[in-house]
This record gives C-alpha cells, sequence and structure tokens, in this order.
C-alpha cells in the first residue's frame, strides 16, 4: 500500500523543501515508487524541478479544486520520481475552498482515486502555516515528518504543531502518526543548538506520549548538518544526489531515507 | 507623523521577526517612540520579549476584531518601545475576517485611532503568506521593509511580493512604497549568495521601476550579517544590543537603524 507522508512545521524556513526534494529524490535511488505533491503558493518545490507550472497545465490547485486526478497533474521527473506542481493560485485555496463540501477531504480523496499508480510514497510539501492546506495534507496523511531547525522557540512551535496533529487525527483522519522529527541545518557548535536538540529528543523519548499521534514518534538518527550544497543544488533543478554525490547533504539524506525505510518496511 | 512600516516576506525564515525586533529596538535606542504590532499566529516577537500574551489579555486579534483599541492591547518594554502581542486565535483569523465589512481596513483604522500615541515609527511583523493579514498590513503602512535571504528563488518571490504590493497600492494604499531591501544572514563566500545579491541590486537599480511603489526602493548598505548571537539573543528576552553590543549583529543592526532613519528623516 502506499504511505502518504506530510512533511509539516509552520515555522518558516527550517528545511520542509529541501528534505521533500531530497528524501524523495533518495527514496526513488533505492527503486522506490514516489510522487512529491506541492502545496505551497510559493512554489519551491516544482520550481526546484524547473517546473515554471504555467497556468495553463493542470496543478494542484486543480486537483484541490476537483477538476482534475492527481495522474493528470503529475509530471515525470525520472523512472521512479513524479511531481504534482503548485502554482501562484494556491495563495487564494483557502478562500476558494472554505465552506465547500468536505473542503478537509479534497486531498485525501485525489489520493484514494489514485491507488492504481505505481507508488509506494507520497511526499507533501506543505506551506508554513497551519491553515487548510496544511489541514488537507494532515487529512490525507499516514504519517508526519517535522523538519525542525534548532532555534529557541522550536519547542513551543512543535507542541502547537502537534497539538493540530492531534485535532486532525480526533476529528478528521484516525490513522494519523507521527513518524518523527529530522534536525536540519544542524550545527554543532552552538550551545542553543544543543539544550534545543536535548529538549527535543527527551520530550519523544518520555512516556508520558501514551495514547498520542507522536507516541511512537523519534527524533531520527539521521540529522541534516547545514551544507551550502544543499543550497545550491536547487537553482540546477537537481536534486544533491545528481548535483554532489560526496556531499555531507548527499550522505545526510541518503542515510534518512535508509533510516525511514527502514522505520516504515517494517511497518 | 506616525511612519507605519511592514517587514514582509512570504518565504519563510528569512528574518523578519529578527528585523523588526532589533530595528525596533535600535530606533528606540535613538529615542524615537516606537510600537512593534506581531501579526503572526506564531506569536514570535510576542515571545521574544517575554510575553507569553494568555488568551485572557487583550491582543492584536481583539484589535483587529475591532473589540480594543491599539493603546489598551500595547504592552511597554521600556521607555521607549512598547508591543502590541499576538496569540495563537490568530491562526484563523482569515477565515474569522474575511468577508466581514471593511476586512481590510481593519489594522489601518486602528492605527489612526491610536495617532495620539507619543510614537514615530510602527513597525509590523507579518507571517510568511501574502493573505489577508498581509494585505492588512500593506493596507495600514506607510513603507515596506523586505529582508531577503539570499536563495536562488529569492528573486522570484521578489516579484509575486513587488505585484502584490503594487495591487494594494492601485485598490487600497495609495500612499503605500517600499523603502528597500535588506539583506539578512549575509555569508559573503557563496557565489549563490554573490549572484543573487547581484540580480537583486541591478534590479532596484534600474530605470525601468518608474510608476511603480518600489521606484525609490534600494538594497540597504548596511547588510545583516550572519551571527550566532541574533539566534540567541531572542532567548534570554532581549535585543541584541542588550544581549551583546559589541557583536556583529549588534552593529549591523544599528547601522541599519541609522540608515532607515537617514531615508526616513529627510523624507
Ligand atoms: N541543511 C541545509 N544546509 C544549508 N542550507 C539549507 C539546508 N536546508 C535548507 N537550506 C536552505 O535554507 C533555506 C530554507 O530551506 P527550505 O526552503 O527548504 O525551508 P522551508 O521550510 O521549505 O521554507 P518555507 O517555510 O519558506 O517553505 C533555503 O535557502 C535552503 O536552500
Ligand atoms: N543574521 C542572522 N544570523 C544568524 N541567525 C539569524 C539571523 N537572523 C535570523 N536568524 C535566525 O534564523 C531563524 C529565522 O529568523 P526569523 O525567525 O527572524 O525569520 P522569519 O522570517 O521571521 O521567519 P518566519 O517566516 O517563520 O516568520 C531564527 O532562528 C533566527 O534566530
Ligand atoms: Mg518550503
Ligand atoms: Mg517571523
Amino acid at each position: 500500500a502506499v504511505k502518504t507522508i506530510a512533511v509539516i512545521n509552520q515555522k518558516g524556513g527550517v528545511g520542509k523543501t529541501t528534505t521533500v526534494a531530497n528524501l524523495g529524490a533518495g527514496l526513488a535511488r533505492q527503486q522506490r515508487g514516489v510522487c512529491l505533491v506541492d502545496l505551497d503558493s510559493q512554489s519551491h518545490l516544482s520550481l526546484q524541478f524547473n517546473l515554471e507550472a504555467d497556468d495553463d497545465a493542470p496543478s494542484v490547485y486543480d486537483v484541490l479544486a476537483g477538476d482534475v486526478t492527481i495522474s493528470t497533474a503529475a509530471e515525470r521527473l525520472d523512472a521512479h520520481l513524479c511531481i504534482v506542481p503548485a502554482t501562484a493560485d494556491m495563495a487564494s485555496i483557502d478562500m476558494d475552498l472554505a465552506g465547500q463540501n468536505n473542503w478537509q477531504y479534497r486531498l485525501r480523496d485525489s489520493l484514494i482515486a489514485a491507488r492504481h499508480l505505481p507508488l509506494e510514497f507520497v511526499l507533501i510539501d506543505c506551506p508554513p502555516a497551519l491553515g487548510l492546506v496544511t489541514v488537507n495534507a494532515l487529512a490525507a496523511a499516514d504519517e508526519v515528518i517535522i523538519p525542525l531547525q534548532p532555534h529557541f522557540l522550536a519547542m513551543q512551535g512543535l507542541a502547537r504543531l502537534l497539538e493540530t496533529i492531534r485535532e486532525v487525527r480526533d476529528h478528521l483522519n484516525p490513522r494519523l502518526t507521527v513518524l518523527g522529527v529530522v534536525l536540519c541545518m544542524y550545527e554543532t557548535v552552538t550551545r542553543l543548538g544543543r539544550d534545543v536538540v536535548d529538549d527535543v529528543r527527551e520530550f519523544f523519548a518520555s512516556d508520558a506520549n501514551g495514547e498520542t499521534p507522536w507516541a511512537g514518534a523519534t527524533v531520527f538518527d539521521s540529522v541534516i548538518r547545514r551544507n551550502i550544497r544543499l543550497a545550491e543544488c536547487p537553482s540546477h533543478g537537481l536534486s544533491i544526489f545528481d548535483y554532489d554525490a560526496r556531499s555531507n547533504g548527499a550522505a545526510d539524506y541518503a542515510a534518512l531515507s535508509r533510516e525511514v525505510l527502514q522505520r516504515l518496511d517494517t511497518g
């Protein structure tokens, strides 16, 4: 069965798009069929793969509006990787969908209709907000991966995000669970970084999380170090593996891909 | 007259909150009366000043809802600095305000009602989106400052932001102009950084911008270098000047404060 993973953190600039692009490419390199879904009106994920989705081509907006299917909107990137691109009109989707019938399940329903595609993973890139679009992603997802940059308010933001995830699990999607937190742009030298990381690891290690959607979650062992090659590769339209396979960025995202497979394959 | 400045960039994590906090503190150190307005549901600006705005205290949500005035909601930080804090309920403001009478002018009207306060500057921290809240900020502002991190899609994001600013100027706020772009987390070593910076400087230097709201805009000479002290000071509830006055961060934001004053004072 297809595993749908939403990559979410309402804090801006923490590595969501970089993680969807490179974890997606990492899973595809292991011969797994992967579909990326760009839910951000900035369309950064789409643009990283040189998809200046012009407004005439079908996009994720049309999928959520119910006008086209995922297989119509998806663009093939290589043998095992495809993407449903976003366009700027995603900026008004909140207003356009609010009040419509079943607005929360638009993405879930379109993914159910796409079950016939040879896919093992769907990765969803979310905008930096906890609005209608993110709710759609959480209602459609099996798992959540949370990129996190050690920031003094990381724990506070995480607590709010987990609350939203619990609400979606209780009211919209009973199977939703948190797979884990991936530390991004990680720099070992700062004391601030070490303190935040200790807090986050402790939070997930504690038994107190029993009935929550994050009871089985961990902080991934694979950490994504700050590495300028990760900031450069998008401008070449390449994943880190094709841009610089010997970089720290490629090593870190390859390790994360293996760890995600290990956690999900054994169920 | 009070100058209202909106600090905006829909790209996440580029230094908006850090700029509002430290430019605000820098202007206040020059004995100018400054009010900070936190429009972000993450409340990061409020939390940086240890304002865990509890849901009972008046917040910016109540101001936009028309229930309280700015002077009621504002909390004094020091002799020349106050803040209108945000709470988590700002996450639903888009839905709550949509369709209400005059929703675009809620902030503008509350600032007009606050004209009697001894203020010279109002700085507005915006969420990473171009939605209803950002439109409110642009409808209320005289000037816009755009923090920008050299990123391969910085120019593309900037173009979208400038289009939104033009639309607001044409339909909601005829006096809106762009003061400038401030380069944040600037690291001189990367080629990517240099190329993006050249593109952005060239864009604003060109005469082609004649009738636009950004015709008079420039890239500020003062550049904010990447400096870990800027990421640390918020966890101590201090501005960079009180946390580490000898740091690069303090020097850079002091220079930016002087440059902003120079640009605005001579009108
Ligand atoms: N490990 C890393 N090392 C260095 N730079 C990185 C790393 N990860 C991401 N970046 C850079 O940091 C910036 C933010 O990353 P990214 O755009 O992936 O974050 P995001 O969470 O998707 O942002 P948004 O909230 O705007 O959607 C980008 O310029 C990206 O290239
Ligand atoms: N010049 C700098 N040097 C080092 N770190 C910085 C600098 N400016 C900001 N930071 C850090 O980078 C992160 C992002 O900055 P900040 O939160 O100000 O961005 P933002 O644009 O307000 O983000 P959001 O889009 O989530 O509102 C924070 O952890 C902040 O402490
Ligand atoms: Mg992104
Ligand atoms: Mg911010």
